[in-house]
């Protein structure tokens, strides 16, 4: 499972059978009484709360494998739209996609021209509520029943000019992966790539000391000066592993140091670092076009493995050209400027329930990368036998050129100036595409897309 | 943790949870998805909210919300505009 806290909105994604929406009160009270957002007083069961008032909501899932073992309300949609439309005013529930196969769940609000002031929390407010107390949530209680539901829309302050420039949400939700790809993310194989990276590091530095005691016996007999080998020397300590190579005991002494012993009981993060840079994850924004992305990865055991990343976004002018759109919106570079991008990614290797997500709100076109070689880069690590690939986008200014560029690249990929072919979407190599659904909202768009292996 | 600097995201491990932590019995691999907006923008926060919004609120504050939700925190990723939470589960 992941979050993301940005500002001004918070993105929770969660696994298994958690049980995400009883966490919603309590990140709106915590909005509203900690970061200081606007609120509106609702009244539970037995006294009054506050809540932020959240510009916006959406919800979505995928289809549950085994719905029966969820818990609270998500074993079945139903459920779940029932809880958000108690807490909500003016939400849409959609399912999209086959009833009878794979599908997925939306639930979106709709910001509104609500000009009503809201109030800003005091200390009184918060201490009426029992935040601090703690006594006013209960976890065992699925739905907070609130007198009246939770306006959304209600924005006091400056009011951006349009939704986040740039906002643009990608989602691969992959199924029946294929069992040899599976075994990547199992702790067992993943272990076993870590001691022979190990091997192979160790090995590499065996031949570095070997070469440089080779250079040092040549150059012993042309001069007694001082002499300098470039190498892996800057990451390997030589001396020190020549002077272990004797008994047997081998350690690289580098900054990519792994304490395998330390990493089989104490440590998923070393393994999940393997993992994501055995399987390609980390390939997907490679460190040379992303110097400065982070990617945070945990491996579970006995199975299963997460990571997340943070990718800033490029300067302004390498956005602008590599995108090659039309649109040359001045306020998207500077948002490009300040802005973060993130990816996160989870997968469930079991063969009863092989599963595997990715997501990303880094824009498509971005390092002359298109949407369609990420997903490509994605779905090659995983193969699974089906996915469906979610395209959500902000209309923003200048809608109809952004809208109608977004369909475009959905369809054609994007003409790249050398008149090189780029990929499409529509030919994943491999895959045959079942469905193409369109949502145009009020302010996204969504494309929805679903493959079966051929 | 990283030497941490404005421009850099610096990464925390929570090494209480992430040490023992077994997911034999986690089953069910797709996710539900929740996206809360309480302002348009990063930009456009009302002036009542704290300087960075969202990300003033500390991690612990959010661990009682992630109670709720059946969650703990592995690790976070700080950086300038987000922060990412590695969870369990």
């Amino acid at each position: 499972s992941s979050m993301f806290v940005f500002p001004h909105k918070i993105i929770l994604k969660t696994c298994g059978t958690t049980t995400l929406l009883l966490g919603l009160n309590r990140m709106l009270r915590i909005a509203a009484t900690v970061a200081g957002f606007p609120f509106h007083n609702a009244l539970s069961t037995d006294e009054i709360q506050v809540a932020a008032t959240p510009y916006r909501v959406f919800y979505s899932r995928k289809n549950f494998l085994f719905p029966d073992r969820q818990q609270g309300p998500h074993r079945s949609w139903k459920q779940e739209v029932k809880y958000l439309d108690d807490m909500f005013e003016g939400g849409s529930a959609y399912m999209v996609g086959k009833m009878n196969g794979d599908h997925w769940y939306l639930y979106i609000t709709s910001p509104s021209a609500s000009t009503t002031p809201p109030r800003t929390p005091t200390d009184d407010d918060s201490s009426i509520n029992g935040f601090n107390s703690g006594n006013s949530t209960n976890a065992s209680s699925p739905i907070l029943r609130t007198s009246k539901r939770i306006p959304t829309g209600i924005v006091s302050g400056p009011i951006a000019d349009s939704n986040e420039l740039n906002d643009e949400t990608l989602e691969i939700l992959m199924t029946d992966l294929d069992p040899v790809n599976a075994k990547q993310f199992y702790l067992e194989h993943a272990s076993a790539v870590a001691r022979d990276d190990i091997v192979a590091r160790t090995n590499a530095a065996l031949r570095a000391t070997n070469n440089k005691q080779a250079a040092k016996d040549k150059i012993s007999h042309m001069s007694d000066s001082t002499y300098s080998i470039t190498g892996t020397e800057e990451l390997f300590d030589v001396d020190d592993i020549a002077s272990h190579s004797s008994n047997g005991s081998l350690t690289p002494m580098s900054e990519d140091h792994i304490d395998i012993d330390e990493a089989l009981t104490t440590e998923g993060h070393a393994l999940g670092t393997v993992v994501s840079d055995s399987c390609g994850l980390s390939d997907v924004y490679p460190k040379s076009a992303y110097p400065d992305a982070r990617i945070d990865a945990y491996m579970f055991s006995p199975c299963g493995f997460s990571a997340n990343g943070v990718v800033p976004a490029p300067a302004a002018a390498e956005t602008t050209a590599a995108t090659e759109s039309t649109e040359t919106s001045s306020e998207t570079s500077e948002n490009a400027k300040a802005s973060m991008h993130y990816f996160t990614v989870h997968v469930t290797p079991e063969p009863n329930c092989s599963f595997a997500s990715f997501e990303t709100n880094v824009p498509g076109g971005q390092k002359g990368r298109q949407t369609a070689d990420i997903v490509k880069q994605v779905v090659d690590i995983f193969r699974p036998g089906r996915f469906s690939v979610t395209l959500f986008e902000a209309k923003g200014k200048g809608a109809p050129a952004k809208d109608q560029y977004f369909l475009a690249n959905d369809i054609n990929g994007v003409p790249s100036p050398s008149g090189v072919a780029k990929p499409r979407l529509e030919n994943i190599p491999g895959y045959r595409r079942i469905d193409r659904i369109v949502h145009d909202f009020e302010d996204y768009d969504l494309v929805f897309r679903f493959y079966e292996r051929e | 943790t990283l030497s941490p600097s404005l421009a850099t995201p610096h990464l925390t491990i929570n090494h209480e949870v992430a040490a023992d932590l077994d997911s034999s019995n986690a089953f069910e691999g797709p996710e539900k998805l929740l996206e809360v907006w309480f302002a348009p923008s990063a930009t456009s926060l009302a002036p009542s909210v704290k300087e960075n919004g969202l990300k003033s609120v500390p991690s612990d504050v959010w661990v009682g919300m992630l109670d709720l939700v059946n969650c703990k925190i592995l690790s976070v990723v700080h950086s300038e505009t987000v922060d990412a939470y590695l969870l369990s589960e």
